[in-house]
């Protein structure tokens, strides 16, 4: 079946979207096909694909409030295999809309009811907040990739996460686990890096992707070329930690 | 009279939090008296000034929903001079509870207008969205400070906010302005900074401040210990940096 995760962590900027975009592409290279849900209003993965604010004609925020189906929404991306949900600032306006109503926590799962066939991974980019919008895909989902950034801040906010995962597993969705603690931007000059990543294996063990994403320019200058580091420079130390992991994960599944 | 300003941007770790700190620190060295509201959930603030989550008894939560007044939440920190209102994860709750209140955009505002006598300066850490947090903070004062990092993603979620910042401007505060966008992060090593840096002050020139943050290990060594970068290693070029800054601020006030 479809294997759905979200890519979530309250913190910010420790490499949600850059993992979203990055694991989706290599994904996609080991020929399975990939849908991404964008379901930031910043809409940087949108960007990071490649994808225009003019060509975001049909975006995420439609497909919440049932304007339109999730397939008249999905876009094709420059990776063969890669489809897109993009997003826009309007899916702010969604996190008021939908607190009214009794079912605003199963809104983006109803909607993925009907997607077509054929998917094998789905993918959802989160904002960084533990609000509306990143509760319905913990609720749409059944596994939680939580990119970590080797800084101290970012270790602080994991408890809040892992509690928030514990509720919603209780009161939405008793499917839902974390797949795995993805560490990023690992810088190997400094200790700090080192001592966060040591701690973190400490509490969560296995869950700790052995692959870890170290610090890399070129990751970063992605983005404004509207491409996946895979594709805008696939030697580049980033890239190849992406299809590292993508190895691993695949190799975690075959052994579950 | 108080000069009251906002340290926002909803682009994720940008280095809101360690601005709020360290400027606020800097100001307090400047025998200035100054109040930090956390109104972030995360409560990095509260914790990289050093308040372990057990001293958290009255937050930023409790002034919002008018349990407590903010001098009754206010306690002091390491620094002198440097007060705090700190917050915790029940701060995610007040994004609901104050959706159905017609004044919800000025609770912190009218909260706010208790506020004891004598201090020179208030400091609001923001977390990353804008939503009715943010919303709050930029109706409560005049003005606004955008850290910014030096990378692509940031730089593509300036037009939502500054749009934001308009609209509240119009439907809410009239006072509100754009103080400054202070460039953080920035790496010497890596061409990226150096064109997003050139991108920015082409569009906003002399709001940008001429103090550029460097990226330092030792400023995100400090909070792990509890302190701002300034106690915690005055002399490196983070701390010096964030010096630099407060002069240049107070030069800027001088000449206005
Ligand atoms: N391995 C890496 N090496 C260098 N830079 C990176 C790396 N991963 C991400 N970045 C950069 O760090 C910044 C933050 O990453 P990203 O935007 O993916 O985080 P995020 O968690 O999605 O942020 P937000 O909380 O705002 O959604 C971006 O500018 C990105 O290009
Ligand atoms: N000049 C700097 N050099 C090195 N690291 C820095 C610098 N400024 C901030 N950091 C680190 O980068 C990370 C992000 O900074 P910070 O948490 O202040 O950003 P933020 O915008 O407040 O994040 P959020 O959006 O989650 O509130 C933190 O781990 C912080 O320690
Ligand atoms: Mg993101
Ligand atoms: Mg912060």
């Amino acid at each position: 079946g479809l294997h759905r995760v979200a890519i979530a962590n309250q913190k910010g900027g420790v490499g949600k979207t850059t993992t979203a975009i990055n694991l989706a592409t290599a994904l996609a290279a080991l020929k399975r096909k990939v849908l991404v849900v964008d379901l930031d209003p910043q809409g940087n993965a949108s960007t990071g694909l490649g994808v225009p604010a003019k060509q975001r004609v049909r975006t995420t925020y439609d497909v919440l409030m049932g304007a339109v189906t999730i397939d008249q929404a999905t876009i094709p991306t420059e990776v063969p295999g890669l489809f897109l949900v993009p997003s826009d600032i309007n899916l702010t306006g969604a996190e008021l809309e939908l607190i009214d109503k009794p079912d605003r926590a199963f809104c983006l799962r109803d909607r993925l009811a009907g997607l077509a066939e054929g998917y094998d991974e789905l993918l959802i980019d989160c904002p960084p907040s533990l609000g509306i919008l990143t509760l319905n895909a913990m609720v749409a989902v059944n596994a939680l990739l939580i990119p970590l950034q080797c800084e101290f801040f970012a270790l602080e906010g994991l408890c809040q996460l892992v509690s928030t995962v514990e509720r919603v597993r209780q009161n939405f969705n008793s499917s839902l686990e974390i797949e795995g603690l993805l560490l990023t931007m690992y810088d190997r000059r400094n200790n700090l890096s080192a001592e966060v990543a040591a701690d973190v294996r400490a509490h969560f063990g296995s869950k700790v992707y052995d692959t870890v994403i170290p610090r890399n320019v070129r990751v970063s200058e992605a983005p404004s070329h509207g491409k996946p580091v895979l594709l805008y420079d696939h030697r580049s130390s980033g890239a190849r930690a992406y299809m590292r992991l993508v190895t691993e994960i695949r190799r975690r599944d075959a052994a579950a």
